[in-house]
């Protein structure tokens, strides 16, 4: 089944490698971001993975809710990866307007292998259809839950967010639910 | 089983994205690099994807072989994806010293899912163990090739090299198998 590789593969080539680091980009991010509001006043310091049960991914949040507005990238990381000199790994900044009307600063974004089931879905020769995408998103959800939960190194520095996609005719549903984390 | 999804991933996620571009890149590669010698003068405008059997993978060639060079980074491409924001996609140019004696610049990394292969089989709660993990590889280098044959957008654009590990004593069989492809 390919949550399981999906989600082994998530852990070992990008959230074990990006998480330790997460905390410095934040700091360093807030170094070169003064400005009225203080950085990061409101808002998690986590990185905040969004998995949607129906594997349907934007590519920019808000295109999702006009309550959330992309504020600047944290630096880049580079490591020497498989003979790529100095791949750059990164993560998107966005301040979310919350129904308090506050601002809250926060690291977003969506968890990439949910685009491959997405797409899976589509290629007929890929074997995997629309009704067992669902299944292995949730699978690849408790998956990735059971491996974050025996990492020291990931330890209170990410949270996994499940969307359901009965909130879907709620335009503000996904800025509530990241505030609400 | 675990090669399947991530041949589909390695596709989806990365090579359709990235193949289209390859050759615009190296265009604009050698325009920035005028040297005394022509630039591309001999060697592949393929992507020389490298998959060794054992799934033993550097992070840097040049830690393989001695006659081979890193040389510089193709331009980055950036893309928007599932909410990280100019995603950075790059990959490094190597200058290879072939029998004849002469340098042949390539485009060429490891597939970077053998590391997951590598390192599940390390993680005992991956359930993934050394035996099955030369068979994942082979299975994974199939279905990459099959998935491959029937890209109309990656046509010409690759090589997936097949490394077997009989020739490990051998300490300039990575830089003879690059050039003769
Ligand atoms: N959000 C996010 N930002 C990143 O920088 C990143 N890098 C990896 N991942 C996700 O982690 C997992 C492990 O990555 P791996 O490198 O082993 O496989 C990758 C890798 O083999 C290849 N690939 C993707 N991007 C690159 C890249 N920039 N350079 C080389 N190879 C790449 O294609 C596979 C699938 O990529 P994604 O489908 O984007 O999701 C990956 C994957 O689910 C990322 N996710």
């Amino acid at each position: 089944n390919v949550a399981h590789g999906l989600a082994w593969s998530f852990y070992l080539g990008y959230l074990r490698l990006v998480l330790p680091r997460l905390n410095d980009s934040i700091k360093s991010f807030c170094a070169t971001h003064q400005s009225s509001s203080p950085c990061w006043g409101r808002g998690s310091r986590k990185l905040l993975i969004l998995i949607p049960l129906n594997a349907n991914i934007s590519h920019k949040l808000e295109d999702e809710d006009d309550n959330i507005r992309f504020y600047d990238n944290l630096p880049n990381n580079e490591i020497d990866r498989a003979g790529v000199r100095g791949r750059v790994y990164k993560h998107s900044v966005y301040r979310v307007l919350g129904e308090d009307g506050k601002a809250h600063d926060c690291v977003a974004e969506y968890a990439t292998p949910l685009l491959t089931f997405y797409n899976m879905s589509q290629e007929r020769s890929a074997g995997f259809g629309e009704p067992e995408r669902r299944q292995q998103v949730l699978l690849f959800y408790k998956t990735l839950q059971n491996i974050l939960d025996q990492s020291l190194e990931c330890r209170n520095r990410y949270r996994l967010i499940l969307l359901n996609d009965e909130h879907d005719d709620d335009p503000h549903y996904l800025s509530k639910t990241i505030v609400g984390h």
